[in-house]
């Protein structure tokens, strides 16, 4: 564990928590992509099948449950609890799209053709892409409320930090998985164009995200 | 396929 890998987990569960408390405070979900928390929650899914067969540390398999935890209770917030405030017209990216592509890479690039090796490679791909039915809703509705860029923000932040975790990481113990850092490299590129707007509209305006 | 990772990270 460093600092940069700890920093990064701390604003997954940041953005999370800022999510799910957005939603069960304000008692909607409005401009929220049910999608990518759909997606979210397939990724945490398909990346812990091993919380009960491996034990790494406290600290791992805690983390493992809580973000399983509060990812699901995102979801059935957005589709059970408050689903009557759920734009699905604005949430129309095609999922198909993402999981194909994904689901194909899995199978060719993977370290052992075992299904725990394929599932982890399949969540660490689709983790990359499932920001997207969320940003293309923003780009749909044209604005974004300040809390859900405060949600992105953080969302971006800790794979950004976790980069740097793989370059402390292969500088200290010379361990690198070249998997993850990829598609960790592509997941923090797609959030580049949010940062930009997020630095230049919501910190300084400090209202909504209105897009040009 | 390469040897498998240790999967230490969240």
């Amino acid at each position: 564990m460093n600092v940069f890998r700890l920093a990064g987990d701390v604003s997954h569960l940041v953005a999370i928590i800022i999510l799910l408390l957005k939603i069960w405070r304000s008692k909607s979900c409005a401009g929220i992509s049910g999608k990518s928390q759909v997606l979210f929650a397939l990724v945490f899914t398909t990346r812990y099948l091993d919380l009960f067969t491996v034990f790494i540390s406290v600290y791992n398999t805690v983390m493992k449950v809580v973000f399983l935890a509060l990812s699901y209770a995102t979801v059935y917030l957005i589709y059970m609890r408050f689903r009557n405030s759920y734009n699905s017209e604005n949430d129309t990216f095609r999922v198909e799209f993402l999981l194909v592509p994904v689901i194909g890479l899995s199978f060719l690039e993977n370290y052992a053709f075992t299904p725990l090796e394929i599932l982890w490679t399949f969540s660490i791909f689709l983790e990359a892409v499932a920001i997207m039915p969320q940003l293309f809703m923003i780009t749909k509705t044209g604005e974004a409320e300040s809390i859900t860029t405060h949600y992105l923000f953080f969302l971006g932040l800790y794979r950004a930090l976790y980069i740097a975790n793989w370059v402390w990481r292969y500088h200290t113990e010379s361990f690198y998985d070249l998997i993850a850092i990829v598609s960790g490299v592509v997941q923090t590129i797609f959030f580049c164009d949010f940062f930009y707007l997020y630095f230049t509209r919501v910190l300084r305006g400090r209202g909504k995200m209105t897009l040009p | 396929d390469e040897e498998a990772k240790p999967k230490d990270e969240l």
